[in-house]
């Protein structure tokens, strides 16, 4: 029985570098899942994290951090953008119960990705600091493994490093909604891939037909701040293709002692 | 009191936003910043059960009771911060991110937070050419009392100074950075530790998107001095 909750895929990712796999998304997520081995591009990945984490923790590169190994690391500005496109891919299980839903969410790529579940594609468009949630309940194999490869592309003006440094590199970082440090500043080298990956939390989700999207709680006080109001909102989203009647609840509690609450 | 059910009916593959009646508290206890008292939490749960299917989806967070107001200084031209009424000197800290590579693990982020409470501090910047930092590192922020200004992704050497003259027009795609600022405001806006939304950093954002960010930030006139009842 699967229930209600998140779980978050941080675990047995795998990477490769776009031009050294062959194959498509669907191939990668139907019939030729990636092999590990001598011969193979894929190595372990690093998610949340970026391509240059990944490359890092396989020793591919010296940690850029330490001394100047930074500078033995090649820059996208003189590498080009394919250098950092790099497939992501990963597996897991789902198994749902009837009317529940299951959900794929992403809390932050650089810069923008094309997602392939077991053969079936989705965009998710350039933006590096927004969410992405899919519904893949129709996708996913109900009582299987799962098999999910992202290819994630560097932001559209990584810039190149001026000889001489300086603040945000030749500032075309700027063009992108991204951050900007990543083209180097007074207080940092430049970043090699700037910071392309899968660099927060991924996750999967179950709900049942209705889901409940960012609540707003505010408070207001009055009365030299003995009279307290807590106002909240959320949004509702029904799944289905049919009316639905909830029962929606919101309650407040504190922790007194351990394991022992007021409401 | 701190108990509501509500009905309600969502059409076939509708949206729909709905807003509780407002919970009355009598003296809670409140989330103060690191120094000035302790940093109180409450449990706010929401759950919505669908008939003939049952529990179909939860969601919950920690929340302080606090009220942040700042104002710039007319004789000093320094921006004045109060926590529930009582005047604040700020002891802060420039941030930028915990880890370069973007390894962001929650115990990273509490061992840092917890490094600058320690340190006696009660604000954290969080600068324009960084991130806009993640849940994890707000709940720290909410647990150690560490108020946090977060700035938007404009800085003054990539947007419109620096050497050579950069491009005072912000990024390309405005709508994009619109759409990325009202999404991560969705996801922060709950944080005690949320002190203040700037901008950018050392610049201010091209008009349109100046004026569009002031407007999302915009307190509700019910939040302002007005009483309810």
């Amino acid at each position: 029985m699967s229930g209600i909750g998140k779980t978050v895929l941080d675990s047995g990712w795998l990477a490769a570098r776009s031009t050294e796999v062959k194959l498509s998304g669907v191939q990668l997520t139907t019939t030729h899942p990636p092999a590990t081995g001598a011969e193979s591009p894929w190595m372990e990945a690093v998610v949340p994290g970026t391509v240059l984490a990944t490359l890092v923790k396989n020793k591919v590169v010296p940690d850029p951090f330490y001394g100047l190994e930074n500078e033995t690391i090649i820059d996208i500005g003189d590498s080009g953008r394919e250098y950092y496109t790099f497939w992501f891919f990963t597996t897991f299980q789902s198994k749902l119960l009837e009317n529940q839903h299951l959900h794929l969410n992403f809390r932050g790529i650089n810069y923008s990705a094309e997602l392939y579940l077991n053969g079936h594609e989705k965009v998710l468009p350039k933006g590096m600091f927004r969410r992405h949630s899919l519904d893949v309940t129709n996708i996913v194999h109900p009582d299987g493994k799962n098999l999910l490869a992202v290819l994630v592309h560097p932001p559209d003006h990584p810039g190149k490093i001026p000889a001489e440094g300086g603040q945000g590199g030749d500032h075309e970082i700027g063009k992108d909604v991204a951050t900007q440090y990543v083209e180097g500043w007074d207080w940092i080298a430049p970043i090699r891939d700037r910071n392309t990956g899968i660099w927060d939390e991924v996750s999967i989700s179950v709900t049942g037909p209705v889901k409940i999207i960012d609540p707003h709680l505010v408070s207001s006080l009055f009365d030299n701040y003995k009279r307290v109001y807590l106002h909240a909102t959320t949004e509702l989203e029904n799944t289905t293709d049919s009316v639905v009647e909830c029962s929606l609840n919101i309650q407040v509690s504190t922790e007194l002692e351990e394991n022992i609450c007021l409401l | 009191e701190h108990l509501q059910t509500q009905q309600v009916s969502i059409p076939a593959h509708g949206r729909v936003q709905h807003t509780f009646p407002q919970l009355f508290f009598y003296k809670p206890n409140l989330w103060w910043p690191n120094g000035m008292g302790k940093q109180s939490l409450y449990e706010v749960s929401i759950t919505v059960d669908v008939k003939g299917h049952g529990e179909s989806d939860f969601w919950s967070q920690p929340f302080g009771f606090r009220k942040i107001e700042s104002y710039i200084d007319s004789a000093t031209g320094g921006r004045l911060f109060k926590v529930n009424g009582q005047r604040i000197f700020i002891r802060g800290g420039n941030w930028i991110l915990s880890d370069g590579l973007l390894r962001l693990s929650r115990e990273r982020y509490r061992a840092d937070i917890k490094f600058h409470a320690d340190m006696n501090f009660n604000m954290i910047r969080c600068w324009g050419g960084g991130l806009t930092e993640r849940p994890e590192f707000y709940h720290y922020c909410d647990i150690y009392g560490l108020l946090v200004w977060q700035e938007f992704w404009i800085t003054g050497d990539v947007d419109g100074r620096g050497i050579p003259i950069s491009n005072p027009n912000g990024p390309l795609d405005h709508d994009l950075f619109l759409l990325c600022a009202r999404d991560t405001i969705k996801l922060l806006r709950n944080h005690p530790s949320l002190a203040l939304w700037v901008g950018g950093n050392e610049q201010v954002p091209p008009d349109d998107l100046n004026k569009a960010l002031k407007s999302y930030l915009k307190l509700h006139p019910l939040f302002q001095n007005s009483d309810p009842n």
